[in-house]
């Protein structure tokens, strides 16, 4: 089956969006199947991707709280290879609805434990979590193999990465033994300044491996994508930005093989 | 009393935390006493004031959670005016904890309307907001006079803008009828490309005066800033980044006088 990613860190605007949709992107162009499942209330994703709000009638909100299969929910994209379980503003009150409810945290991966997903041909789920270690990103760690942490450089993200280590080892420990980290992935980094670096060089000196090689170096084509509904790949293929994502999607896949 | 002013945004990383360290100091600096309440799990504000964790050994999660009073939380910075009622990583399970209290979205106004922080010498008190539209922003929101929004001047967070305007008129209908936007900044913003502009362009064409004349530039001293503990005018007051916060802070004290 599948081999399911979460792309979470509780600190806002560090690239897991961005990274869900041109990672995939970049996975997809190299002939793999990739599911983004969009398990934020902002869906960022299912915007950054062009699915309009017709599209989302049924969404993540309908796969965690009301039962719905996931191949009832997953639209196709613009990208060949490409598709998406969209999310809507409705998960916004999930946790709230879910508090008496003694499976919250399982139920994303109960609806991806089924032979309907197993057989689905997605050879890669990645699911994009909102900026938060509640309810939503942890059910994410749950029903995931590992969890791969976009690390803008700069201060206040890297203040915040022990915090996300220690919410992974607590899911291992709690309900999720496999979880590994499939790495930390250096964001928006800015060559010309030395913030960038010092983050760089304190991310390798503690992580060590987990740390990919690949840097995503900031480039506003990255930024200006989105608006036209397009991973930054199609829309400007020869920019640092697409060139980046693709270099990591080959850094991941290789990674693979490793284990 | 004090003027309380919600600094809110759910989308992540549009420099909520930024505006609050930095308009905070900047209106200090110009002989306001200003409080920062930090109500983000994350604690950025009160890392990025250099508040160790041996002085929060009192947090907004007692204030919120134990009833304790806002005078015992509070502490000095090393910013003349300036002093801070820091949040720690206990903050992340209020909503869970706050479920069945049915004062849940009053605790902070209550904390806030008291003879004692009513005559506490405070002019303005700022209210660093998590990434969310959850139960700890709506306790900002209906504690404050207005929010103030941090737009960055890209794709997504422009997205999010419509969500959080609807949120703020819910919380003015249903708690706080006296609630008013005090002001859009466009935050990071990079004037090299198009982007911005537009970002820039869309809000000024839909929000009018709503948007404050006052840009802030995407300026590196700003995001190595908090790494040595000190706001952006402290560690190099003469940068780009150090004069828009100033700027609007002078700019945000001469549109109280309009109202
Ligand atoms: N390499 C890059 N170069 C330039 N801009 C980038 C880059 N990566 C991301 N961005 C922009 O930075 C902003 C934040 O990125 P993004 O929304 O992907 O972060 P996020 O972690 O998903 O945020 P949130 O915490 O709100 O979910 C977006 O406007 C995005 O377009
Ligand atoms: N004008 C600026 N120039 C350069 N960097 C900036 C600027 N404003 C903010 N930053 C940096 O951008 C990042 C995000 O800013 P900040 O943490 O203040 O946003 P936030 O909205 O509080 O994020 P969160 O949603 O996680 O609370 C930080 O690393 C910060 O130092
Ligand atoms: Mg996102
Ligand atoms: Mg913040």
């Amino acid at each position: 089956g599948p081999k399911i990613i979460a792309i979470a860190n509780q600190k806002g605007g560090v690239g897991k969006t961005t990274t869900a949709i041109n990672l995939g992107s970049a996975m997809a162009a190299l002939g793999q199947k990739i599911l983004i499942i969009d398990i934020d209330p902002q869906g960022n994703a299912s915007t950054g991707l062009g699915i309009d709000t017709e599209k989302r009638e049924l969404s993540t909100y309908d796969l965690l709280l009301e039962g719905r299969a996931l191949g009832d929910i997953t639209v196709t994209t613009e990208v060949e290879n490409l598709s998406i379980a969209p999310a809507t503003q409705d998960l916004s009150s999930a946790d709230i609805e879910l508090v008496g409810n003694e499976n919250r945290v399982v139920l994303l991966r109960r609806a991806l434990r089924t032979d309907a997903v197993r057989d689905s041909g997605f050879d890669y789920i990645l699911i994009d979590c909102p900026p938060s270690l509640n309810l939503l990103t942890v059910n994410a760690m749950v029903a995931s193999d590992s969890v791969l942490v976009p690390l803008q450089s700069e201060f206040f993200a890297l203040e915040g990465l022990s915090q996300l280590m220690l919410s992974i080892r607590e899911v291992r420990q709690m309900a999720n033994p496999t979880l590994r980290v499939e790495g930390v992935v250096l964001t928006m980094y800015d060559s010309r300044n030395n913030l960038s670096k010092q983050v760089e060089d304190d991310a390798r000196e503690n992580l060590g491996d987990l740390v990919f090689d690949t840097i995503i170096p900031r480039n506003v084509r990255v930024s200006e994508a989105p608006s036209f509904a397009l991973p930054v790949l199609h829309y400007d293929p020869t920019s640092r930005g697409a060139l980046a994502y693709k270099e990591l999607a080959a850094e991941l896949l290789r990674r693979q093989d490793l284990l």
